[in-house]
């Protein structure tokens, strides 16, 4: 159908994925678990540092396009860092490691982190 | 998102998903795509979590993000999580949690400790049924064994419901997209008609890990905010998986 829904007939011969629906593999990375929460995910956020800082700053512009004064992300970058001390372990530490290589401000990777239960707002 | 789990003629359980997210969050115009959608792919990885050089489970994630909303703990079971609308929604969770009420868990927060922690399938149900949570949610569990596939459907406090795979019924799969199973989906966001359409096609005989692949790319399964998809044998302890794209003619949602 060319109108809304746009729904076709069940696609078939798919696999393996290739053509306009396939963007691109995923790659791999391992997560050592014995390793301190804090220095668990820094090979990866060190890799994947730039597009991370790329979507937090989505965010921040969508955030601001609401509240144009800055005053939300203000409130996020001001008020967050302390919800990341009650949140359980290894969770708050691993977290803290994220914004430590990132440079992303503490409050906003703790949004980041329950964004789901946020945009139920 | 849709998540579905079937089990072949085999007694194999598949599991496969595709992670749309972004909603009103921005639509770039020029490129006809949801800004945070689009900028959410380069940040997805595959992650292998290891204890002692073993493999304690692997899970699809956004780099950046250490809750778990896709993953497999090899030859013992598969979890995916798909949102679940709800007035009595996270946004009271926060609220009780700002206050001082903390024995609720972050969604995403039990997702890994199951996945990092259950020691089965069953073990793996009952932490994702009883739980509490701060945010409603379906969980789509997959196992081992036949007629190991469930959706449970999560209110913050209380399990609603949780729809097997029945062999002898003729359900031979679980599909969730965002809506109760038992209630109609909104009729502006019907992915769940054609998802089952295709399984049906499908049929269990030729159900595997290509075939679902197929179902994931059938339009509007897939759709203008799903970035990923990702496939999982239990049996196997296999997860792959792809980023995607939808072009236009594609549903927003």
């Amino acid at each position: 159908q060319f109108i809304p829904p746009f729904t076709e007939d069940c696609r078939s011969d798919m696999y393996p994925p290739s053509g306009p629906t396939f963007r691109g593999d995923v790659s791999w990375y391992t997560v050592d678990l014995d390793s301190p929460p804090r220095e668990r995910w820094t090979a990866l956020i060190t890799d994947k540092k730039t597009a991370l800082v790329d979507v937090m700053q989505a965010i921040r512009d969508l955030a601001n396009a609401f509240v144009p004064s800055g005053k939300l992300i203000e409130l996020v970058d001001i008020t967050l860092p302390f919800m990341v001390n009650t949140l359980p372990n290894p969770f708050g530490e691993e977290i803290r490691g994220i914004s430590d290589v990132s440079g992303i401000p503490l409050g906003e990777v703790v949004l980041f982190n329950i964004f789901y239960e946020v945009f139920t707002v | 998102c849709t998540s579905v789990v079937a089990e072949d003629d085999k007694g194999n359980l598949l599991h496969g998903r595709n992670l749309d997210f972004g909603l009103f969050m921005g639509w770039d115009i020029k490129n006809k795509s949801w800004i945070i959608s689009e900028k959410l792919k380069p940040l997805v990885v595959n992650l292998d979590f290891k204890r002692n050089n073993q493999t304690v489970f692997k899970s699809t994630n956004f780099a950046g993000y250490v809750g778990m909303l896709t993953g497999i703990k090899p030859h013992m079971f598969s979890l995916t999580m798909n949102e679940r609308f709800s007035l009595d929604g996270g946004y009271i969770g926060i609220l009780e949690w700002i206050l001082g009420k903390r024995d609720g868990m972050w969604m995403s927060f039990l997702t890994r400790s199951v996945l990092e922690n259950a020691k089965s399938y069953e073990d793996a149900k009952a932490l994702l049924a009883q739980t509490k949570l701060l945010a409603p949610a379906y969980f789509i569990l997959g196992g081992n064994q036949t007629g190991q596939g469930c959706i449970v459907t999560r209110s913050r406090l209380l399990s609603i419901d949780i729809l097997e795979i029945d062999l002898k019924l003729g359900r031979w799969y679980v599909l969730e997209t965002n809506y109760d199973h038992w209630k109609e989906p909104l009729f502006l966001d019907d992915r769940r008609t054609p998802a089952m359409k295709c399984m049906n096609r499908t049929t269990q005989a030729n159900i595997s890990l290509k075939t679902m692949y197929d179902v994931l790319s059938t339009k509007p399964v897939l759709n203008k905010l799903t970035t990923y998809t990702t496939l999982m044998q239990v049996s196997e302890g296999k997860l792959k998986s792809y980023i995607r794209d939808c072009p236009s003619p594609c549903m927003p949602w």
